[in-house]
This record gives C-alpha cells, structure tokens and sequence, in this order.
C-alpha cells in the first residue's frame, strides 16, 4: 500500500511513500530508469588553517571532514495528487525538505528543496547537497557548463592538461554549475537545471550532486575574516530553491527551460475590490 | 532613467568578485540586500506607470490597480492572502512563447481564476508545505497555493482575475462598528470599518444607521477618504432622489482627482532615493494612453 505512482505525459515516478524514496521513472517510451533523489550533508573542517591539511572549510573554499556525507532520514511524508500538479513531498532531518512535482503537459521533473536552519548544536559546520541517483553508466564522465554559455566534459579524478592525484577527492571533483550539469550514456541523458549558479558533480555512476546551503563555523583565512555562518532571527537562514530534471537528449527543451528557470515570468498583484469581473 | 539608475548602479556593485561568490563579510551582505531590494522597489515604478499605460482605457481617470510585487520565494503575498478579488499580471521577459506553472499563495477559501479573454482557467489548490509554513522569517497567513499553467506568448503580459468564492463568514463585532461610526465614518475612515460594513449588511439595524446618516456630512473636505467605496454608495444611494445621487456622484468624481494627487504624492514620499525636482518629476508624470 504504500507503493504509488505519480506522474503527467512525460514521466512516471514510482514513489514509496513510507521510506520517502522515488525508486524508478518511466519514460514516454516505456523506458524504465531507476532513478531516486536524497539529500545529504557534509561536515565541514575546522582547523588552525597552518597547513593544507589544516584548513577550515569557509567562504572560499569546500573542505569536509570526511568523504562520505550524512543522508539525512526521512521524518514525514505526504502526497499530493490533482489534475495540474501532482506532488510527494518528504520533510528530512535534520532541516531538509524535497518536494517533486510533475506537472500537466509540462516536460520536466521539478524537485523544490528547502534547507535549514542548519543545526549547529554540535558545534559543527554542515554543508548540504542533493543527489540525484540514477543507473546510467557515465563512466566518470559529466558536463557542466560552468560559465554559462559553454559546455565542458569533466571527468572524475582527471585533469585533460596533467596527470593529477587529488588529495581531496571530493571538491577536486566539484565545478560550477551555472545552468545546467548533465551525465548520459548512448541513449539517455539526465539533466539538472539549477534556479542558480550552484557547485555540482557527479562523483558516483550515475548520479548528480549539487550543493544547496553551507553553514560553517570556521573562517578558513582566505580574506573573508570570518566564518560563513549566516544568522536569520539568531537561527540561521532557510533557503529555497528549485531543480528541473530532464531525462531526454532534446537540446531546444532543455535550453528552454532553463531560460523558463533563469527569467521565468514576472508577477505583479493588485487589489481588485472597487474592480468588478465584468468591468475587468 | 534616474529612476531606473538606482538599479543599473546597484548591479553594478554587485558585479564585485564578493558579491559574486559571496565571499563578502555578513554586514556587507545586508547592505547588498538592502541596495538591491530598494532599487528593485524604485524600478517597479517604472513597471507600474507601464502597466497603468496599458491597462487605462481613460487617462483622466485615476490608475485602476495598485501593482505590487510579492514575496513569493515564501509563498507570502500581502495582497492576495487579504483580498476577496484581485488580479496579477503575469509579464513573460523572454522572446518566445512560454509555457509555466504559476503559484499564488492565498488564504482558505475556495477561488476562481479568469483569463485575460474572460474565460475560467483550470487551477488546483494546493495546502502550502508546513516546512514553508514555519520559515522563521516568514509573516503570512497563506495556507495554501492557487497553481495554474499559462501561457506567455514572447514578451507580453496577461492580466489574470482571481476571486474568492464561499467566502467564510467571519464573527462580525456589532459593537466596535456601532461605537466608531460617528468618530469615523465620515472622517478618517481604516479598513476595517469598511470590511466590516460589508460583513453586516444584512442586518437591518446596521443598515438603517447608515442610511439615517445625513447627507450633508458628504461636503465635507473629509468624505474624500470614501471614494470608490462601492458598498456604501449603495447604501447611500439608498432612499435619495435622484438629484440628492447626482450631487453624491458629482461630490465623488471630484474627490476622485484630489484622491489622484494625494496617491503620487504618497509614491513619491516612500522613495527616498531622489531628491526634490525627481519628486517632482514623478509626482507630475503624465499618464497617456498609448496605441499600439
């Protein structure tokens, strides 16, 4: 029973809505992809900054403690289902929340997240992200187009000018993401569209990861001269934000929407007491 | 253009390497919140006089909508969570067609959502996530979201009709209308008062003081606070000849103009980024209508 299904004419998701997982999506041609969304966190270092490996994670740069990041638990989960949008929504702790939507006629999955206020009661710095996990085999290849306008293959622990070792292997491997990172295989392409110039990688097969919000404790002596730990009424700032995922190779969709994204419409309200419907 | 330097000179700042990575100290932060919040509030000036322009069939009537932007990143909305009816106009900045999900964070209630052709449009509402709910700085009362999907055709707008429908009948305090009436019917006259008359017009007691309420009190220099208040004009209307409604009209036509002065005043005074002859120029900007 707590298997369900939502979906619009591009995609099917086959959620659980008991463990809060998307298990699989099905394409318009039948294609199945497994395909999930969690979102996890890393704990920032804190040090004396006298030495490379020494060196807090602050403003300038991303240092975690460890390589392997904290998925946080689901803690509620609730569906919602109507004939424009059709929402699975998983509140997370500690202070994550996902919302994917699929809405009528529209080609694209969109993932709402919202992070924070990030604990700091155990006095560490935690820098959250979202993956994206899927079973394409990239083979360590991504793209990200970092600037904007171009697209550049990157590829896991490599650098096409010399032959690297990274020490850090986790943001040696993360780039700037200003519209859009992608992986693919021969067949299918998966997209993330960021609503903002955000870090990304893909340091798993098949999946994407994006980082949202950072709270860190610790200035990390680049110049900025204090720790990046951003304060809103004493608790520390929520911040929202959207994807769009795009499981298709069709380019003139996927630059659409990211321009939908990026300006996407401009409103403007007015009150209409003293304006009757038939005057309008 | 001075208007809009605010915010050319704003993003300009905010083309330092800082402000970009966001590398800047948090006191420095603040500030860039606080220059481009406030040049974002002096452009929309621009906007509103464009889309006064656009929407105005008879310029020398006072504009009809008030535009306001929203903070929707919160799904908070100060005027459609407090009005019954109220439009928002959807502007597609890009160069060809779109078409995207728009979301209006409203109040409980039920609701009706037209097209610019008059036609209803298919809307869903959707309760607004508790997570977005307990936003530590977020003042709403939405609870939850009208969704509907448009479409923009390239740079143009839509003017899009909302109202409440099965409005819920609120507690109606008798009292606090009767006792504040006579200090400020005819004078300084708050919205709550004129809410509150159109919650108890249907009872008769309510009615008839409003009715036995003398028609001189309408020449004075105060009732122009009353304009436009359509519920009481019938009320008033009510029982006069037909001379005594036509000085009643007349009396409000005026005070329409003299409401048009005080309103760009009013504009002008909450932007104090310009000086003296700026004001000026936007308290005397004319309004035509533009043919396209």
């Amino acid at each position: 029973d707590d298997e369900a299904v939502i979906g619009n004419q591009f995609y099917n998701l086959d959620i659980n809505t008991a463990s809060g997982l998307i298990n699989k999506v099905t394409l318009r041609d039948h294609t199945k992809l497994n395909f999930t969304i969690n979102m996890y966190y890393y704990s920032g270092s804190c040090g004396d900054n006298q030495g490379t490996d020494r060196r807090s994670s602050g403003a300038y740069i991303f240092r975690p403690l460890a390589n392997n990041p904290v998925k946080l638990a689901t803690q509620r989960t609730e569906l919602i289902n109507g004939d424009l949008v059709k929402e699975f929504r998983v509140s997370l702790s500690p202070s994550g929340f996902t919302n994917t939507k699929v809405y009528d006629g529209l080609n694209f999955i969109e993932t709402e997240w919202i992070v924070g206020p990030i604990p700091i009661d155990d006095e560490v710095g935690k820098e959250y992200v979202i993956k994206y996990e899927t079973n394409i085999l990239n083979n360590g290849a991504f793209y990200t187009d970092s600037n904007g306008r171009q697209i550049l293959a990157r590829k896991l622990n490599f650098r096409p000018q010399w032959n690297v070792t990274l020490a850090e292997p986790i943001p040696g491997n993360y780039y700037p993401v200003t519209n859009e990172i992608y992986i693919e295989n021969k067949d299918l392409r998966v997209t993330v569209l960021p609503d903002r110039s955000e870090g990304g990688t893909s340091l798993i097969e098949g999946e994407v990861e994006l980082m949202l919000h950072r709270r860190l404790l610790c200035d990390d002596a680049f110049g900025v001269g204090e720790a990046l730990n951003e304060t809103a009424k004493g608790l520390g700032l929520v911040v929202r934000g959207k994807h769009r995922v795009l499981i298709s190779k069709d380019d003139i969709t996927i630059k659409k929407n990211v321009l939908g994204l990026h300006l996407g419409p401009q409103l403007l309200f007015s009150d209409a007491k003293n304006i009757k419907y038939d005057e309008w | 253009e001075f208007v809009l330097n605010e915010l050319k000179s704003a993003m300009g700042v905010m083309q330092h390497h800082d402000a970009i990575t966001g590398t800047e100290k948090q006191h420095v932060t603040h500030d860039y919140e606080r220059l481009l919040n406030q040049a974002i509030d002096d452009a929309l000036i621009i906007a509103k006089q464009a889309f006064n322009k656009l929407t105005q069939k008879d310029d020398t009537k006072p504009p009809l909508f008030d535009f306001q932007r929203c903070h929707l990143n919160e799904s908070s909305c100060h005027v459609s969570e407090n009005s019954d009816k109220f439009v928002v106009t959807i502007y597609n900045p890009l160069g060809w067609s779109v078409r995207e999900p728009i979301r209006i964070p409203v109040g409980n209630g039920q609701y009706e959502v037209y097209d610019s052709d008059g036609k209803q449009i298919k809307t869903q509402l959707v309760p607004i996530p508790n997570k977005v709910k307990q936003i530590p700085t977020r003042v709403s009362k939405a609870t939850q979201e009208i969704v509907f999907i448009i479409d923009l055709k390239p740079l143009s707008y839509k003017s899009i009709y909302i109202k409440k429908i099965n409005r819920t009948k609120r507690n109606t305090n008798n009292y606090d209308f009767y006792s504040n009436i006579n200090n400020n019917f005819w004078g300084h006259i708050k919205e709550p008062y004129i809410n509150k008359i159109e919650d108890v017009q249907t009872d008769k007691e309510t009615i008839d003081t409003i009715k036995a309420i003398p028609f001189a009190p309408v020449h004075s220099e105060d009732i122009s606070l009353i304009e436009d208040r359509e519920t009481n004009l019938d009320i008033l209307k009510d029982g006069k000849n037909d001379a005594e409604v036509m000085e009643l009209e007349k009396f409000l036509k005026d005070s329409r103009r003299k409401g048009k002065g005080k309103d760009n005043v009013r504009i002008v005074d909450s932007y104090p980024n310009f000086n003296e002859d700026e004001m000026r120029m936007l308290a005397d900007e004319p309004r035509t209508v533009e043919k396209f």
